[in-house]
């Protein structure tokens, strides 16, 4: 990755928008700390919307982000997540912060066509992440 | 400031720039995730005829979803019976519960599909692929659903009837060898669905493919006072009546945890 990166400054500096990227636009501090994020896998853009019959599409939730203290208001964090954070503090070398990381899952169900006539709804057990924290 | 260290997924090295993923990646990453989720291909003989909503096992299996499932499921949500609206199925209390517990459900339509050594009796007998379940999957019990029509031209047969299910072992020279499987009585006043409980068939279905030769009809005046009748001339719907009338079958099952790896 870093070397693609290198490659890519190089040849073409400005074919990204580094203002829209969290990790590198200097002002998105916020959006770098650990919280939820989406990624919205549309079954109706994918065109699978004739076989697929619901939903519409899944939200891909995930986590992401730093592990920094003080955290925000609503972001849970393990005790042992703050005592990784003081060790880090400590031995930033040797030790990673805490880890971001779905704190509660959810399932969802998928109904779709198994062939032309018979149909299947299945539930997909932790696949929804309802809420992020430090780890 | 100094680096800290190796982070599996959220170290952010200040001095890498990140790339936004391109188009076609993101595609990629979509179709990686359908695969987790054992969605990597649309179904077999789908391509140039997308199958049919509006027949009745996916209008069924969409009916749990939008009034007993609902979106936005959360594991620690009420059970499904205490929040489930009313449908067109007339989903009894036995149907709730066995939701509730269910990981997977799936419904099978009626096919007219000629088993080599059965006579073919028209409206009598009806046979359901199933061969996409999954043995290793737990099944907690499976119904066979009936339309029952009160619009029937040129009724002659009134009041009361027991309509039984048998599953059908073999027929040959005529004579048939049948296994009671469930039956239900019907008055013909009544339009809607009935419900039969076909469990113990599907189960022996599942672990014995081969002596899938279908279900056997057999409709009756309640007293018994005449001869059996055909399933049509008191209203119940074939599988070739209005699409969303049709019968079909529906199996309940508890996952065993196996996650199934399909080929890309």
């Amino acid at each position: 990755q870093k070397r693609d990166a290198k490659r890519k400054k190089k040849s073409d500096a400005l074919s990204y928008d580094y203002r829209n990227n969290p990790y590198t636009d200097p002002g998105a501090q916020y959006s770098r700390t650990c919280k939820i994020q989406t990624l919205y896998v549309s079954f109706r853009d994918l065109q699978w919307q004739d076989w697929i019959i619901a939903p519409d599409g899944y939200d891909a939730y995930y986590c992401s982000g730093e592990c920094n203290f003080p955290l925000n208001a609503h972001m849970n964090a393990t005790n042992h997540a703050i005592v990784q954070t003081l060790v880090h503090l400590v031995s930033p070398g040797k030790v990673p912060k805490p880890c971001c990381a779905p704190t509660k899952l959810s399932a969802i169900s998928v109904l779709y066509f198994l062939d032309e006539s018979n149909v299947i709804l299945k539930k997909y057990k932790n696949m929804v992440v309802k809420s992020c924290g430090c780890h | 400031e100094r680096m800290s260290g190796l982070y599996v997924d959220n170290g952010f090295d200040q001095t890498v720039v990140h790339r936004v993923v391109s188009q076609r990646e993101k595609r990629e990453v979509e179709h990686e995730i359908l695969n987790l989720l054992g969605l990597p291909d649309r179904p077999r003989n789908t391509i140039n005829r997308p199958p049919q909503v509006k027949r009745s096992a996916p209008k069924f299996l969409l009916d749990i979803y939008k009034n007993a499932l609902g979106e936005g499921e959360d594991e620690d949500e009420k059970p499904v019976m205490h929040r489930h609206k009313a449908g067109e199925f007339d989903l009894s209390g036995q149907d709730l519960r066995a939701i509730d517990q269910s990981d997977v459900i799936m419904t099978f339509a009626a096919h007219n599909h000629h088993v080599p050594g059965v006579r073919h009796e028209r409206g009598k007998r009806l046979w359901f692929d199933v061969s996409d379940i999954p043995p290793e999957e737990y099944m907690i019990g499976a119904e066979l659903r009936l339309y029952h029509s009160t619009h029937v031209k040129n009724r002659k047969n009134h009041g009361s009837h027991t309509i039984t299910a048998y599953r059908v072992l073999n027929i040959e020279n005529g004579t048939r060898e049948l296994q009671y499987v469930d039956a239900i009585n019907v008055t013909s006043s009544k339009e809607g669905w009935l419900t039969l409980n076909i469990s113990k068939a599907l189960d022996h279905w599942v672990n014995n493919p081969d002596g899938n030769r279908g279900l056997y009809l057999s409709v009756h005046p309640a007293d018994r006072s005449a001869h059996e009748v055909r399933p049509e001339d008191i209203g119940i719907v074939g599988f070739r009546g209005d699409p969303d009338k049709q019968p079909f079958i529906v199996g309940y099952f508890k996952s065993s945890g196996v996650r199934e790896s399909k080929v890309r």
